[in-house]
């Protein structure tokens, strides 16, 4: 039976039939090791982040980084061209993403990633909200939660602050914008379930 | 090749960028 690769983190969805389970394993780390890096070095610019202990910066990236990696990547999924851009730089269209047996997750993706280009944000403020989704983890295995607590909040009144300054006519988008926190957490859990569904031989 | 969930080695590769390990990075 055909296996296909539903994550737009690999090259191509289609796999090559010559190459071993390892070798796609492998190629696929060798894009998620540096994403996730790249989440790690942004939490440590989050300032506050590495007054935390080492401990509960450890935890807070474990529940934190496939959040952050969706809001990074979610221009991969063209919500009005119904396609998603593959790392290889080829786009598919939903249509041959299903026929592959892609599942409901993709449309959530799309529609995430439709309401937050809709928000039009600036770099900065996309920033701020990512340092918000990453310190508005789950907060299990966190060890001191006040000083978490403390800097999402410091964090979330931040971004409050930049949104109104910028958008003083949309009172609706720091809303808005508060509102993709659940639906992170949402497409986390499906993303955890598609994930330990996954099996590569 | 078992649970891709932990096989996919996320602790350990954020550990790792946490400390700055520099030999890992040049891999």
């Amino acid at each position: 039976r055909r296996m296909y690769l539903g994550c737009p983190m690999n090259t191509a969805p289609n796999i090559d039939s010559q190459k071993s389970g390892h070798e796609v394993w492998d190629e696929f780390m060798h894009s998620f090791t540096p994403a996730v890096r790249e989440v790690v070095e942004f939490a440590k610019k989050i300032p506050g982040f590495r007054d935390l202990s080492q401990h509960d910066q450890v935890n807070l990236l474990k529940a934190g980084t496939f959040e952050v990696l969706v809001v990074r990547f979610a221009s991969l999924f063209d919500a009005k061209e119904r396609t998603v851009t593959f790392l290889g730089g080829k786009k598919y269209s939903v249509d041959t993403l299903r026929s592959m047996g892609a599942s409901e997750f993709l449309n959530s993706m799309f529609d995430f990633s439709e309401k937050l280009t809709n928000l039009g944000l600036s770099e900065e403020e996309m920033s701020l909200f990512t340092a918000v989704v990453l310190v508005s983890a789950d907060r299990s295995g966190i060890e001191n939660v006040n000083s978490v607590e403390a800097l999402q909040d410091t964090l979330i009144c931040a971004l409050r602050n930049l949104i109104t300054k910028n958008h003083p006519n949309e009172l609706a988008t720091f809303t808005k914008l508060l509102l993709k926190l659940p639906d992170l957490r949402s497409l986390n859990n499906m993303h955890s379930e598609q994930l330990l569904a996954f099996k590569i031989h | 090749f078992g649970d891709p969930a932990s096989n996919l080695g996320l602790e350990d590769i954020i550990r790792k960028a946490l400390m700055g390990n520099l030999e890992e990075r040049q891999e």
